[in-house]
């Protein structure tokens, strides 16, 4: 500390303060203690379990809790590893659950690293909400420019999440991610979105060119199933009308892809990676 | 899908 100026030190102070606060989520922090800053906070579970997570506390009126980041570390790869939302066992018949992080109690990454890994802490299943915010940021963008370098961000204003358990635990334990678990008609709920960064036509354009017939934009979208009867988790930002080729513009999954989209993107780069041409 | 999307990670918050 002796080396630290008077400014880092008041700042670094008001920092080890956030440390006091016991909460559940970080709208508590925000309605107990009137916190309005975007950063990292403590928050505690029900059993006591203490973790760090971003808190967003500017959008739409703050107390957004970081619960999860999907990120795809090799779109070449099959359910490789880090392939954490979908299968690191391969694209394996006999593991249709793949490895199971949409339902269980699973936590891995970290907040500071959520643009460089995939992120899952115990606010996923502790947290009982009602809404959900996605941001779609930049990989490996450091945390305090997320919001700015962020290419899309959006979210839910109709309490959705009271229907379903009140988290993405229990909606994809109603909704599992499996793959046979149905077919393209037994796709999850569609739920409308506000946008925050982005519009429906940039939305749109992020997909690749032959998708963007398969879905309306201005939606969020859980549990896709593809023609060949594999799970998707969500959709970020459409929802499927027609088509039923989810591989290409939802993303999670099960543990099996017919024939070998398998991977947490599942079947983004199907038309190689470029400007958007084909499926890609 | 586009490089922009293939190389941005997805962060779901709740509140």
């Amino acid at each position: 500390p002796q080396n630290l100026t008077r400014t880092n030190f008041e700042h670094l102070e008001r920092l080890s303060n956030r440390s006091r606060y016991v909460a559940r989520s970080c709208k508590e922090i925000r309605d107990r203690y009137n916190e309005q800053e975007d950063g990292l906070y403590y928050l505690t579970t029900a059993n006591g379990m203490v973790y760090q997570t971003f808190c967003d506390m500017t959008t739409a009126g703050g107390g957004w809790t970081l619960v999860a980041s999907v990120h795809e570390n090799s779109i070449n790869g099959r359910c490789t590893v880090g392939d954490r939302w979908s299968s690191q066992q391969g694209n394996n018949l006999n593991l249709p659950d793949g490895d199971g992080n949409w339902s269980n109690r699973n936590t891995f990454g970290t907040a500071e690293g959520a643009t460089s890994d995939d992120f899952k802490n115990p606010g996923y299943y502790d947290i009982k909400a009602e809404d959900m915010s996605v941001w779609h940021v930049p990989n490996n963008f450091p945390l305090d420019h997320w919001n700015l370098a962020a290419i899309l961000r959006y979210h839910t204003n109709n309490r959705f999440l009271r229907l379903y358990g009140g988290n993405l635990f229990q909606l994809f334990k109603h909704y599992p991610v499996r793959y046979n678990i149905g077919s393209c008609s037994n796709r999850g709920p569609a739920v409308p979105i506000v946008y925050d960064h982005g519009d429906r036509e940039t939305t749109r354009m992020f997909y690749g060119l032959k998708p963007r017939k398969e879905f309306e934009p201005g939606f969020i979208t859980f549990r896709a199933i593809n023609n060949e009867r594999a799970a998707m988790a969500i959709c970020s930002g459409v929802k499927p009308i027609a088509g039923c080729n989810t591989e290409h513009y939802c993303i999670g999954g099960g543990g099996y892809f017919y024939p070998d989209q398998c991977g947490d993107f599942p079947s983004f780069d199907y038309d190689s990676l470029g400007m958007g041409q084909g499926w890609s | 899908a586009s490089k922009e999307m293939t190389e941005a990670a997805v962060l779901l918050f709740y509140r």
